[in-house]
């Protein structure tokens, strides 16, 4: 019977994960690998094509494409323009942010605990959560943004200035360890209810539900990977291990954006992200 | 640390309206 409850959970988070994510890894992987019945992704691989699919970017359903040459004549600095594909991408950043809220909340007993505790818990845990549903976007050689319509090589994201250039490699290194576990959807839903779950964030008021709640959900999370993956020997340490990654990840990413705060003075930070990063590390 | 993060305190407090990012 604790089995059937455990299995009934993962059910639940998966499901949940479906709904509130739009692009799944299931999906990412089979645009990624050419293998949909649809139009491949726009290829973003230099300044010419980041401004003819810029417009796009956010977009859930691109455009026809006939319309794509008007924008190659605009003639803007590098560095324009650079800094609008950065204001896209956070305001993408903060619609995912609500969509992780949304996932936290269907996780049961979630919104019983504290709601100081429910805020501290996603203030931490969500950039984690971001970076580990990235990876699923990731290959050696790009990224899919824009809900899987564009494709955004690794050496373009490298070619930008400093710091946009030094943003995403590291996000890149540690996608292509993590991909190399080959977690599915369903395993994903349950390792970031995990990642959520994280009991030793500072100024956590009341820990003890927060561990009872991650207890079960990795409980859930070593029965579902012996049974998706019983061919896979000590998956379910591996994946622990990569928390510590993790908070590497994100303590050097909030670094960058507060380097990016003062040296780039026309960036203003969603405030939604502002809030998460403010005395985050 | 609800005053520190009205958003964030939003997005979880507000379930079905949609939040204005």
């Amino acid at each position: 019977p604790e089995s059937a409850d455990l299995r009934a959970l993962a059910k639940h988070l998966y499901e949940s994960y479906l709904k509130y994510f739009p692009l799944t890894k299931a999906k990412a992987r089979a645009i990624l690998s050419g293998k949909t019945s649809g139009s491949a992704p726009f290829v973003i691989h230099d300044m010419k094509s980041l401004t003819e699919g810029e417009q796009f970017i956010n977009c859930r359903q691109m455009p026809v494409m006939e319309q794509r040459s008007e924008f190659g004549h605009v003639q803007e600095s590098a560095s324009e323009v650079e800094l609008r594909f950065f204001h896209r991408w956070q305001y993408r950043s903060a619609e995912a942010v609500r969509e992780v809220t949304e996932f936290a909340k269907s996780i049961p007993g979630f919104v019983s605990l504290d709601l100081n505790d429910q805020v501290t818990l996603l203030k931490y845990g969500v950039i984690e959560v971001l970076i580990i549903m990235t990876a699923s976007l990731m290959n050696k050689d790009g990224m899919l943004i824009s809900y899987g319509q564009i494709f955004m090589t690794r050496e373009f994201l490298k070619s930008l200035r400093k710091p946009f250039c030094e943003m995403m490699e590291p996000k890149f290194e540690f996608a292509i360890k993590f991909n190399m576990l080959e977690l599915d959807d369903s395993d994903m839903a349950l390792f970031l209810a995990v990642i959520i779950l994280s009991g030793d964030r500072p100024g956590l008021l009341n820990v003890k539900p927060i561990e009872d709640l991650q207890e079960t959900v990795l409980q859930t999370l070593e029965l579902q990977l012996k049974m998706n993956h019983p061919d896979s020997l000590q998956l379910f340490a591996k994946v622990l291990q990569k928390m510590t990654d993790l908070r590497q990840l994100v303590n050097d990413h909030v670094h960058l954006i507060q380097l990016l705060k003062k040296t780039e003075v026309d960036m203003c930070l969603h405030p939604l992200l502002q809030e998460i990063m403010k005395d985050l590390y | 640390l609800k005053e520190k993060h009205k958003i964030l305190h939003r997005l979880l407090q507000n379930s079905t309206s949609p939040v204005d990012l």
